[in-house]
């Protein structure tokens, strides 16, 4: 059996409502070394991946494999009857037809209960192989969001560009050009606000902003981002979780021109 | 622009 108590309901909130415009039906499949989802968008250029790792709940007990075929509208649905602070205990037997929820909240002695029906899906599992990537930015969430959001005013796909000198997101529209060029940057008083960029060799890529703005309702969950990128390669969008979690988005670029 | 890519191309199916 699944049971599994998270100290804030609002992770498991955030998470899924960071992906369900992206994923609609997924297995979570849990197993002794935590939770897991992996899914494609509908047109396979996108693909989210999340580990919750079993130090991320405590206590976390799975005795065996179990995948939780999830709607995740509905799943939405019933996270919106927690409260933010509370906490949640998720629990499933080991053949199960439901999934349990269960919410307490700290300061009172309400505790509320749903099940949500199971569903069978059927998954393409991909293998992610693991990469050496060429060029590694690590920046505060809240600026990639914005850049994402900026660009995707004047066109629907920017170009990323990584070379020592720095990262030059660029677009060209209709209406005209836009481009944002971040440089290396350290802020002692505020590390969040830091720009790193490690690099093996210069990356060229373009990418589709709406996919981009899409990843970036993630945003609350951590306040950095790591971009992963290499020549001809899908982008890894990441954002740490505490517990070595993460929730992971691959986007495929744009071909040709 | 070009077209858009596919992830499938890029990573096998498990």
């Amino acid at each position: 059996m699944l049971e599994a108590r998270l100290e804030q309901a609002n992770l498991l909130k955030k998470v899924v409502d960071a992906i369900k415009d992206l994923v609609q039906d997924c297995n979570f499949d849990c197993n002794d070394s935590g939770v897991a989802l992996q899914a494609m968008d509908n047109s396979h250029v996108a693909l989210v991946s999340m580990m919750l790792k079993a130090e991320s709940f405590s206590p976390f007990r799975c005795d065996r494999n179990i995948a939780l075929g999830i709607n995740l509208t509905s799943l939405m649905k019933v996270l919106r009857c927690a409260q933010n602070e509370d906490i949640l205990t998720l629990k499933a037997e080991d053949a199960p037809d439901v999934v349990n929820l269960v919410f307490e909240s700290s300061e009172s002695d309400r505790l509320s209960e749903y099940d949500i029906k199971l569903m069978d899906i059927d998954q393409e599992h991909l293998g992610i192989p693991e990469t050496e990537y060429a060029a590694t930015i690590t920046m505060p969430s809240a600026e990639f969001q914005r850049i994402c959001r900026d660009l995707m005013a004047l066109s629907e796909s920017v170009a990323i560009e990584a070379t020592k000198d720095g990262v030059k997101f660029s677009c060209s529209g209709d209406i005209g050009n836009g481009a944002v060029t971040l440089r290396s940057h350290t802020n002692v008083e505020k590390p969040d606000l830091n720009v790193e960029i490690a690099l093996s060799e210069p990356v060229a890529l373009t990418f589709s902003l709406k996919y981009l703005v899409n990843f970036c309702k993630a945003s609350g969950l951590s306040s950095t981002v790591k971009l992963c990128l290499s020549n001809e390669v899908p982008l890894l969008v990441e954002y740490g979780l505490a517990s070595n979690s993460y929730l992971r988005f691959y986007l495929a670029p744009k071909i040709g021109d | 622009g070009g077209g858009q890519g596919n992830l499938m191309s890029f990573f096998g199916m498990k």
